[in-house]
């Protein structure tokens, strides 16, 4: 463990913790995409099908059951809750995220670290995690106006895997055979599709406006 | 499964 994972873990469960205050404070999903949030579940059901049969360390059990867990909370909350599930923006979260399961599951087969179960479904949740965030980033910039919390569970999401990008850099460099380059590459492209909603994030901040998002 | 290839990150 380095600060750099430490941090980007921290990052991802402030997100989630963000995300979680916006709908129970708020009682509102309004500007949250529930697609984005059900690729997010797959994303952790399939990375972590180890769970049970790896033991890594009590730091990484409990913070994958709290991902799993709060994942499935917020799905279950934006579908079922009678309240919240009406302020979901149901005719603007219209992105086909199937394609993307699809795409994803087709690129684990081809491109992966071994032809395992364990090891396609692995890099299956890792190309899904690059692109989970599409349905969301769509959904705001339809939206046009992002409120506070739902900016800051964006902004905190993508920054949560810079963090593990400079974790992948400074473990190439301190651990010899190190070699997660799915993983980076994937890390990579994530973080930079959210490169021009930090852009207006970071404006919208330095202006201290509302963030708006061009149509 | 050798320790290399568990994976060890969230």
């Amino acid at each position: 463990m380095n600060i750099f994972r430490f941090a980007g873990d921290m990052t991802h469960l402030i997100s989630i913790l963000v995300l979680l205050l916006k709908i129970y404070a708020t009682k509102s999903c309004s500007g949250i995409s529930l697609k984005t949030q059900e690729l997010y579940a797959l994303v952790f059901l399939t990375r972590y099908l180890d769970l049970f049969t790896d033991f890594i360390s009590v730091y990484n059990t409990i913070m994958k059951l709290v991902f799993i867990a709060s994942s499935l909370a917020v799905v279950c909350c934006m579908r079922m809750h009678r309240v919240v599930r009406r302020s979901y923006d149901k005719d603007l979260d219209t992105f086909r995220h199937y394609f993307l399961i699809l795409a994803s599951f087709v690129l684990a087969l081809l491109v992966n670290e071994k032809f395992t179960f364990q090891e396609i479904f692995w890099a299956f949740s890792i190309y899904l995690e690059a692109l989970a965030i599409l349905p969301q980033l769509v959904l705001l910039q339809r939206s046009g106006n992002v409120d506070n919390l739902t900016g800051q569970y964006v902004f905190f999401l993508g920054a949560y895997r810079a963090f593990y990008i400079l974790n992948w850099i400074y473990r190439y460099f301190t651990e010899q055979h190190f070699s997660r380059w799915i993983a980076c590459v994937s890390g990579l492209v994530q973080t930079v599709l959210y490169a021009d909603f930090f852009y207006y994030y970071f404006i919208s901040w330095k202006n201290n406006a509302k963030m708006q998002l061009p149509a | 499964t050798e320790p290399s290839d568990l994976k060890d990150e969230l």
